[in-house]
Formats: C-alpha cells, sequence, structure tokens
C-alpha cells in the first residue's frame, strides 16, 4: 500500500 | 504553504483568540457551548500525536501546541474556574456529544486512508472536527440572542474550514499526487454546517441587528 502522504496541515 | 491554508490557520487562531478574550475579558462562558470545547480538544489531541515524532515546522509545531493548550485550557476554565463556571448553563449544552464521538470513530475504523493507529485517529479527528460545531449552534439557537464575541468566535471558526478548502482545490491543482479526499470531504460538510448561520450572521450585520438565530 502507498505511504499516505505527509500530515503537513493542521 | 499557500496563502489559502494560511488565511485558514490565521482564521482559526483570531477564532480561538476571540474566545480567549471573551472568557478572559467577561470572565463569563455564557452562550459558550462546553461540549464542543471537549470535542476541540479531543480533535487537536487526536490529530496531533505526531506532534513529537514528526517536525514539519517551526509554524507547525508552534500552531498545534497553541491548539491544543487553549482548547484544554477553555475546557478547564468552564470546568473548574471559580467565577467563569458559575455562567455555565448545562441546562441549555445538552447535545448528547458522546455519540458524535462513537460515530466518528466507528467511521474512522472503517473509513481511512491506511489501517494504522496513527491514520485512524488522524481520520477520526478529521470526521469529529466536521460536527464538533453542532452543540454550539444548537446552544445558540436555543438561547436566542447570541452576544458579539460568541458570534464572532463561531463566524471565524466556520470561516477558517472555508478557506483550507480553497487550499484543497489549489493543491489539487499545482501538486500531483496531492489527494486529500477524506479532508475534503469533511471540510464541504463542516462548512455547510455553518451555512445558515452565515445566512443569520450577514442579514444581522445589514440591518445592523442584533444575531438572532431561529429556534
Amino acid at each position: 500500500t502507498k505511504e499516505p502522504l505527509a500530515k503537513d496541515e493542521l | 504553504m499557500n496563502i489559502f491554508r494560511f488565511a485558514g490557520d490565521m482564521t482559526h487562531l483570531i477564532s480561538i483568540l476571540v474566545l480567549l478574550l471573551k472568557v478572559y475579558a467577561t470572565k463569563s462562558c455564557s452562550g459558550i457551548s462546553l461540549k464542543t470545547q471537549e470535542l476541540y480538544g479531543i480533535v487537536f489531541l487526536a490529530r496531533y500525536l505526531d506532534l513529537f515524532t514528526d517536525f514539519i515546522s517551526v509554524y507547525n509545531t508552534v500552531m498545534k501546541l497553541v491548539f491544543i493548550g487553549s482548547s484544554l485550557a477553555i475546557v478547564w476554565c468552564m470546568r473548574f474556574h471559580r467565577v467563569v463556571k458559575r455562567s455555565y448553563d448545562r441546562d441549555v449544552d445538552t447535545f448528547r456529544h458522546y455519540f458524535l464521538v462513537g460515530g466518528c470513530f466507528l467511521l474512522a475504523l472503517f473509513v481511512h486512508e491506511k489501517f494504522s493507529f496513527r491514520e485512524v485517529f488522524w481520520a477520526f479527528s478529521i470526521y469529529l472536527e466536521a460536527v464538533a460545531i453542532l452543540p454550539q449552534l444548537i446552544l445558540l439557537q436555543r438561547s436566542g440572542n447570541v452576544d458579539n464575541l460568541t458570534g464572532q468566535y463561531v463566524l471565524f471558526l466556520g470561516a477558517y474550514r472555508g478557506f483550507y478548502i480553497l487550499n484543497w482545490i489549489y493543491r489539487y491543482f499545482t501538486e500531483d499526487q496531492f489527494s486529500r479526499w477524506i479532508s475534503c470531504v469533511s471540510g464541504l460538510v463542516q462548512t455547510a454546517l455553518y451555512a445558515d448561520f452565515f445566512y443569520y450572521y450577514f442579514i444581522s450585520w445589514k440591518n445592523n441587528a442584533k444575531l438572532k438565530l431561529p429556534a
């Protein structure tokens, strides 16, 4: 499974 | 970072400052729903589990600490501060918000980006934030007239996610593998819940009248 995007948002 | 997201974060920060001003300056929390504040506390604690593990930027870390700190401080004030807690009217703040917590957690168990502890809690926090304002909106409808600071608090709180929607549209068109469909769908639901409040707020502003939500 592709890694979910880094959570860069608040 | 883009201008829409920055405007969203600043609007969110302003809403928190307005709320802190109201509670601190008037030593009163009349018209504020403790349940919404508790839900926001859960939202930030569940979303920022990566606070000490992933460092994104100083801005990101500072804002997370401000959001967690302010929401817990408001809940503490409304529950334990000698003067403030007297102005909390639990007979009007009756929304059964634990159903929201349970429902959002169940939804997060089935709908998430990846079945991991962090991702499930992140999705849970996104869903919970979308509905966290319900106790507050119900309380405003029940209590009829809304004082200015409370009205501005809810207005800015609703507007911030609207800026985030513009941010997601912008990122969708400028970044190739950008997909935040959980945040987008939840953000649209969240902003839609404020639609009638925005309408009545605009009417009261146009007529220069006191903000009143129909019961």
